[in-house]
């Protein structure tokens, strides 16, 4: 996260951190459910292989050293079939749900945001030499509406219909690499609700170039065929 | 044939009220429409429900009661549009809610008999719409809506109402309200309050001023011209083909030399953006192609290069003659940078305006402070406008939210406020600090160790961190850190610090399939497995934390 603030420890307990065999963290994700996570697609190119992954739950520090951590193996992996830069990862056995660690809401089937909405990204990513690098960090941003955001001066048509656009015009905060995978939520009523997988920009933080992120709405069937019939 | 409501846009929370200051409820749409087209005495009115005023719905005069309760939800039938702050030729339909003379005089209530006798009255015209002190034509006046003055000397004067774009468009189109439906494409439009086929954040709800009707083409986004999402699958977007006016635009505002708002009234002459490029002009295509030209833009004097804001953006802006930076904003003194002007909430008499400073982070604050940093005038926290939120004296009932004055309900680092400005949902409050306390330290969520640990395992348990101490024989468990009786080297709280192997509980630092375990203080005995009953499956509420977030946002 570029710029943003370090968040206070375990505000957002749905975040994860998806790391290879041996440790490293190369992505973020969402716990949905005691057993799976959402993250996107392009962090598993590396492997096919489930056991190639681990997942930490309950954590602040990158270093994962509170001890509140969980970390779980992956059980297995599913794309999305239309290779939408969005995937669930089933986890071997069910996260302890506590204080620490908490699932998500879903949004709606196809709901929108309306013009405006504030929303909230975290992550573990590059901070581009702005404070609270290995901390978990977050930012928050209002979501653009894909008519404006595929503007010549910004994204210029790259959006597409099952992406959202959300940052600052002027720059300034953003998602970075590192993030990739993790939460774009937005408060309804008292919830946070999962409403983007951050999935790609132009650079991170740059003027007229907001963070494009999956539009989860999109996917409610498919995520809930997957993990009914696994 | 349809059903009656097939003539009207959705009314929602659309309440009827007759003369008679009973509230009707009508008890289904199709009830509404019926009640709007048949009893004359029910006038369908548009509006926006006054969030400020907790007042019930009925006035002491019942006549005010159609003027003054103003309902959410905007009635309109197909090609007769009701109630816009525009009107169509002589305006004899004009209900909108104008209230002075072209002169800027204020108008005499139509049900007062003072400074003058009037000869058109509510009770004589039923029909005529003779609310308040509104402007109408009851007489059908070729001039179009007019009204008596409370001027003793001047009995009646026209009112300057714009001409509703209906056939044609000035502009760019801004404030058309035609109904042309169609794409320069041949496309038919899809409705605003659909998603299908294309999903998107234009929610009529969200643009209550952009009058986003039906699938009518509008523009509520500065585009060069009216525009809608297409009922084609593959063509997401496209503009409508409404033909000019032919008649001279409205007058346009007079311009400023400085900044107010969003500077969409910015006329002044600065030509550099605030990292120092020249601005490109705006009836050339060079460096940088674009469509913000004068001939689509029209009423908003895009001359020369200097900075302008055509189309709604945070405040002007120009392309620069610099081939690496498309466009940037330009640096706008701002007409506030002299005292702001008295905010429109009024400051109770008692309080002295006084060099208002906050203790701490501000939330014991209390003063009347109501503007941000930038100099943007906050907005009251009792409304959702233009900034929809959650922080209600409801939900907030010790934050002081009262106004619009500056507060901080959520322990945020000082006060602040939503503004007014809809492109800038919340700002920091221009006030100082009081005393030379430093920063607050962020406050630390409550230790790990408040949190119960279930006496239940998950699976085969190797998360379990409860304080059974007994094996499921009835021995006690050995101390992890303790080799007597039985030593041993390999389950040790150094070897295993992440398997929470404290005092003498069962644990499973192995992850062995039948759950937790330990050595027990039996000599002849080393080990056992416990006996820890399974956990019901995780009872949780999705999205709500139990530690606070920061939501650190660049607001």
């Amino acid at each position: 996260i570029v710029a943003g603030c370090v968040s206070h420890p375990h505000s957002w307990p749905w975040q994860i951190s998806l790391r290879t065999s041996y440790g490293m963290h190369f992505c973020g994700g969402t716990l949905i459910d005691p057993q799976w996570v959402l993250t996107a697609a392009h962090c598993l190119e590396k492997s096919s292989r489930p056991a190639a992954y681990k997942v930490y739950l309950g954590l602040h520090r990158e270093a994962a050293t509170e001890p509140s951590v969980q970390i779980r193996d992956v059980e297995k992996l599913f794309k999305e079939p239309r290779r939408a830069d969005i995937a669930l990862l089933k986890l071997s056995r069910p996260a302890v749900i506590n204080n620490h660690v908490i699932p998500v809401c879903l949004p709606k089937e196809n709901s929108v945001l309306g013009g405006r909405e504030e929303c909230y990204v975290t992550g573990w990513g590059d901070t581009r030499g702005t404070s609270g690098g290995g901390y978990l960090k977050e930012t928050g941003f209002p979501v653009i509406e894909n008519k404006i955001c595929n503007r010549p001066e910004f994204l210029n048509g790259r959006v597409k219909k099952h992406e959202l656009c959300a940052g600052n015009i002027h720059g300034g905060t953003d998602t970075c690499q590192g993030d990739s995978g993790g939460p774009l939520v937005c408060l309804n009523q008292d919830k946070f609700v999962q409403h983007g997988v951050t999935s790609w920009g132009l650079g991170c933080a740059q003027p007229m170039k907001p963070g494009v992120y999956v539009r989860v709405s999109n996917y409610i069937p498919w995520i809930k065929s997957v993990m009914e019939s696994n | 044939q349809g059903s009656i409501l097939d003539r009207y846009v959705r009314t929602e929370g659309a309440w009827l009220l007759n003369p008679m200051k009973q509230v009707y409820r009508a008890n289904s749409e199709e009830e509404c429409a019926e009640k709007c087209e048949n009893e004359d005495k029910f006038a369908c009115r548009d509006g926006h429900l006054n969030l400020h005023d907790s007042k019930p719905f009925f006035q002491p005069n019942p006549l005010a009661a159609l003027a003054l309760t103003r309902l959410k939800g905007l009635e309109s039938m197909k090609g007769v549009v009701y109630l816009l702050e525009c009107k169509e030729g002589k305006g004899v339909d004009y209900r909108g809610t104008e209230a002075k003379t072209q002169k800027g005089v204020r108008c005499q209530k139509w049900a007062d008999n003072d400074p003058h006798k009037p000869k058109y009255t509510p009770e004589k015209y039923p029909n005529a719409g003779l609310e308040e002190n509104y402007c109408r034509n009851p007489d059908n006046d070729d001039k179009g809506p007019w009204c008596y003055t409370t001027d003793p000397d001047t009995r009646f004067d026209y009112c300057n109402i714009p001409e509703c774009e209906v056939e044609c468009m000035h502009c760019s189109g801004e404030n058309y309200h035609g109904v042309v439906a169609k794409t320069v494409s041949g496309f038919e439009c899809q409705r605003w309050d659909s998603q299908q086929p294309h999903s998107h954040g234009y929610l009529p709800e969200n643009f209550p001023e952009k009058d986003l009707k039906n699938n009518y083409c509008r523009n509520p986004d500065g585009e060069p011209r009216p525009w809608c999402f297409t009922t084609s699958p593959t063509k997401r977007w496209d503009y409508c083909d409404i033909p000019r006016c032919t008649t001279s635009p409205p007058p346009p505002t007079p311009g400023r030399q400085c900044l107010s708002g969003r500077g969409e009234d910015y006329r002044g002459t600065v030509s550099v953006t605030e990292s120092g490029n020249t601005c490109q002009h705006w009836n050339s295509q060079s460096p940088h192609r674009h469509a913000r030209t004068p001939e689509n833009y029209p009423c908003q004097s895009l001359d020369e290069n200097y900075c302008r804001n055509p189309d709604g953006e945070k405040r002007p802006w120009c392309y620069t003659t610099n081939t690496t930076a498309r466009w940037e904003y330009c640096d706008i003194p701002s007409c506030d940078s002299t005292k702001p002007e008295a905010p429109d909430v009024d400051v109770p008499d008692q309080a002295e305006v006084i060099e208002e400073c906050y203790q701490g982070n501000g939330v014991t604050y209390r003063g009347t402070a109501s503007f941000t940093l930038s100099g943007k005038k906050c907005q009251a926290w009792s409304s959702m406008s233009p900034h929809r939120h959650n922080k209600t004296a409801e939900n907030f009932p010790n934050a002081g939210l009262s106004q619009n004055y500056c507060r901080n309900p959520d322990a945020d680092s000082r006060p602040w406020c939503y503004t007014t400005d809809p492109s800038v949902r919340w700002e920091y409050c221009d006030l100082k600090k009081c005393d030379g306390q430093g920063i607050l330290t962020v406050p630390k969520p409550p230790q790990t160790t408040l949190e119960t640990n279930p006496e239940c395992i998950i699976e085969n348990g190797v998360d379990y961190r409860g304080t059974v101490a007994k094996t499921a024989r009835g021995r006690t468990c050995q101390e992890w850190s303790s080799q007597r009786p039985h030593s041993h080297d390999y389950f040790t709280p150094t070897t295993h610090p992440r398997a929470g192997l404290e005092k003498n509980y069962c644990r499973n630092p192995d992850g062995d399939v039948n759950g937790p375990w330990c050595y027990t203080t039996d000599p002849r005995k080393a080990w056992e497995y416990c006996d820890i009953p399974k956990c019901p499956p995780p009872q949780y509420e999705c999205g709500k934390s139990k530690f606070r977030p920061k939501l650190c946002a660049q607001r």
